[in-house]
Formats: structure tokens, sequence, C-alpha cells
């Protein structure tokens, strides 16, 4: 089982976007995907589709023991593509899990006897506890970074975070890769922030770049990834070629 | 003293562009302005120009009382505007403040006695302690909402929390108004979000819409407001009509 968190603090990146799609496409070549969605704001569980009232409940009440994951995990119109999605009271737990015993697993204990292929988990725009939750019960952080100079900003912490993650709780976390989104070629500082993480990052920037693509925008409000809204649009193209390139380096890993 | 916050828990909706500009706009009309930086990244802080170095202390510091207001607030490079700028370590305050004797007031008491014209906070994004505690010290709510699917999904729950903070901590606080940022009139998804704002809530969308402009988020490399690195910018022109049409609705309330 693969385990990935999407996770930047930057807030509108495209985390979500890139975690409904970057599941859709690993849920088409047949692995069995599960999306975790992590921000109470759900809406990674909306933009496949699962509209609040179909939510049996969620992370929160698989966490505090409610429910299990099976009785949570709910399936999309995708094919092998299931979502465990969150419920409002989920910004509950940024306050509780720091009270509980082993607070900082609750993540990792809910995966333990399931067997997926793929689980990614969406996160909020915070370093909070469910990010780091997350991160703990990872062996891949995917990055998403929109070509922009506030984004560039918070890589800093962002990277510290990662370190201290993988030096105190769980050595086995590595970077997965950094993905450029919203990525406007004709625009200058687009190009000056590639260059930035080119520079910085080497290892780690894709080669595959998301481009900004109003049939991305607009492909949640139909409940669809992009991928299956409209399967020939730029964006959508961008994540199968990032896909293939995700395999291509958890292999060589 | 008018006091306003910026909040939308959606992320990257323009929360700091508006806060800065709206700022800049106040303090080039001779109001004495007070931006508090509400979020660890710290962006409204760099935006005018306010290295990390330069940061002798912040919100943080003042809210734990090992500085004064006074000790922390630094003077920009736009006259009459004044910034209390954020550090790191800020990121902390959102799991120790609920533990704190009147936690939630915490940012109304350091404004007692201090005699600015304007006081805007820009919010993380969230709508967790830091975010509920400039509510609570503010006359005025400005929703910044970009005009996307998801973005209109987060209204109904931010529309929950105002009217929880006004029933039972805050009764002055009103909906100042919801101003659509990064407007393309080019993409019929941000017609139909106007739209549906418009008929949900009439009475709160300002006239004035900031269009999507590479200017805009230019400035901020430069450590400087648009409205000072190109004034005559589309983005710019918009940031003032807000600044009058806001002038203009405070008069009236
Ligand atoms: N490649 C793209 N082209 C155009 N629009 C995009 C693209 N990727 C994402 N978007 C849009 O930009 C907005 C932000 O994306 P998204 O919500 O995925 O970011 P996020 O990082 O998950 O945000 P948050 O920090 O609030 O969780 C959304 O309205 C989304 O539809
Ligand atoms: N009108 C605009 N045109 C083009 N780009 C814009 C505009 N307004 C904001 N931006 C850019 O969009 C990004 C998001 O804006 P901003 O950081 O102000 O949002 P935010 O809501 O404060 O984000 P966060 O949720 O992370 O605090 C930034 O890179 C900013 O420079
Ligand atoms: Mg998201
Ligand atoms: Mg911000």
């Amino acid at each position: 089982m693969t385990v990935m968190t999407i996770a930047n603090q930057k807030g509108g990146v495209g985390k979500t976007t890139t975690a409904i799609n970057l599941a859709t496409a690993m849920a088409a070549i047949n692995k069995r995907v599960l999306l975790i969605d992590l921000d109470p704001q759900g809406n990674a569980s909306t933009g496949l589709g699962i509209s609040a009232s179909e939510r049996r409940g969620g992370v929160y009440q698989v966490i505090t023991g409610e429910q299990t994951l099976s009785e949570s995990v709910v399936s999309t119109s995708v094919p092998n593509l299931y979502v465990l999605p969150s419920t409002q009271d989920l910004s509950a737990s940024e306050v509780e899990l720091p009270h509980v015993d082993e607070g900082l697993y609750v993540l990792k204990k809910i995966l333990n006897g399931h067997d997926f292929d793929f689980v990614i988990f969406d996160c909020p725009p915070s370093l909070g506890f469910l990010t780091i939750n997350a991160l703990i019960a990872s062996q891949y952080i995917l990055i998403p970074l929109q070509a922009e100079f506030f984004a560039l900003e918070g890589m800093t912490q962002l990277l510290r975070t990662f370190r201290r993650i993988h030096n105190n709780y769980n050595p086995d976390l590595e970077i997965l890769g950094i993905i450029l989104t919203m990525y406007d070629s004709r625009n200058a500082l687009a190009q000056h922030v590639e260059e930035e993480v080119r520079s910085y990052f080497p290892e780690h920037l894709f080669d595959s770049k998301i481009p900004r693509s109003t049939r991305v925008s607009e492909a949640p409000s139909h409940g669809l990834p992009v991928m299956v809204y409209d399967v020939k649009s730029h964006g959508s193209m961008a994540y199968i070629r990032l896909a293939k390139e995700i395999l291509h380096k958890i292999r060589g890993m």
C-alpha cells in the first residue's frame, strides 16, 4: 500500500484539484485508491460528487472510533476510487487531537489492516495536527506549488516541517516531488518561480506542469474530476503525464 | 477607531492582497492605519516589504504579553500605514489560546487605548481561534470571494460562523460586504458565481470587482502594494474604487 500526503500550508495552490485528479489517474489503471479528505471544507468530497447529505460519516467519526473505516468509505462515479469524506466537525480535531494519547498516530492507526493500492490524503491549508498526522502516516509528500511569489515564500517552512517529521516521527517519509500548478507560460513571474524552484530543489521538481485551464475549475461544479469531465483538456492531459512520472519515480525510489 | 477583519477559510482567495491594498488606500487619504497579520505565513508583512529579520516581534509576543503593541508595530514604505507583523510561532496560539483565560478576547484587549483610524486584520485560511478572536474584536467582516466553485461552497460555513460570533460574543459585528476577486469577465464560471452571489446576498456584494491582473501578483515580490507598484493598473484602480465604496458604506451604516 502506497500512502501519500498532498500538502502545502499556502491556500489555494491546487492541493484538492491535484488530489482528485491523481487519485482518478491511479484508479484508471486499475489501482484500488482511497482518497481521504482531511479538509473540513470538504472540497475533495464535493469535487467527486459526494454531497454533504450522502456522507454517512467521515474522518472525524473514524478518528473518534464512532465508526470503522469500512463503514464510512463511499464509492464514487470513478471505478476503483473510494473516498473517506470530511465533515465540518473535523475542525474540532485540530484542538482535540493534541490531548489524545498517541494523537499524532491516529491516521496511521486507521489504515492498519486495509488493502488499498494507493491512499492519498488531501490536507487543509495549514501545518496543524491533521496535516502532521497525515505526514506521519505517509511514505511520500507531494507538494503542489502555485507559480506565485507568496507560494514560493512558504516553501522554507513546509520543508522544515517535512524534516522535523522525517527526523522525529517517520523516517520513511520522503519528498515525492514538487508540482507546479496553474502555470501560465506567458507570465514572467511564473517562469521566474520555476527557475528559482529548479535551482533550489532540482531533484524534486516534476517535468510535468499543470497549466491554468478553465476546464479544471469548471469540473468540480459537475462533481467530476477534470479527467472525466473533459479528458482531452490541457489540464487533464497534464495530470495524466504527472501520474506517469509519479509511478515511474516510485518504482525507482 | 474602525476595526475590520478580512476572512475566508477558503485558501488563496485574495485575503492578504485585499488587506494590503485596502490598508494602503485608507492610508493614502491620511487615515492612520494598522494592519495586523494573523497568518503565520506572514504574507501581509512580506507583501509590505517587512522581511522576517526586521520583525522585532509580532502578534504572538503581544498576545503573550512579552511586548507591548507599540514595541512591535513597524512602519512601512507607505506613509500612515503601520504593521503588527506575524512570526511563525503564531501557529502555536491556535493550540494555546483555547486554554487561556478570556482567550477569545486577547486581540480585543491589545487594541485598548490605541488610536488608529483603521485597524485591519488579515486572517489565515481557517476559522480557528485567531480568526474568531479577530471577529470578536471587529465591527466589520469583509469577505473576499474568488469567483470559483469551491470558494462559493465555503460561504455557508463562513456566514454561519459570522452569525454565531454576532449572536454569542460580539453583537456589533456586521457584514461590511463580499468582494469578488481575481475576476475574469471572459470566464462563464465567474459570471455564474457572480449571479449566484447576487441572488443569495444582494445587499452584501460590492459593485467593484477586482480583476485578475499579473501586476497584482507581481507587486509582493517587490515588497509593495500594487497601488504603489503600479497605480494605473486595473487591479490598483479596482482597489481604489473598493475603498471609496467601503468608506461610503461605513458612513451610511
Ligand atoms: N490548473 C488549474 N487551472 C485553473 N484553475 C485551477 C487549476 N487548479 C485548481 N484550480 C482552481 O483554483 C482554485 C484553488 O484550487 P484548489 O481548491 O484545488 O486549491 P487548494 O490548495 O486545495 O485550496 P485550499 O488551500 O483552500 O485547500 C479552485 O477553485 C480550483 O478549481
Ligand atoms: N487580482 C488578482 N490578480 C492576480 N493575482 C492575484 C490577485 N489577487 C491575488 N492574487 C494572487 O493570488 C494568490 C492568492 O492571493 P492571496 O495570497 O492574497 O490570497 P489569500 O486568501 O490571502 O491566501 P491564503 O489563504 O494562503 O492566506 C497570490 O499569489 C496573489 O498574489
Ligand atoms: Mg483544498
Ligand atoms: Mg493570506
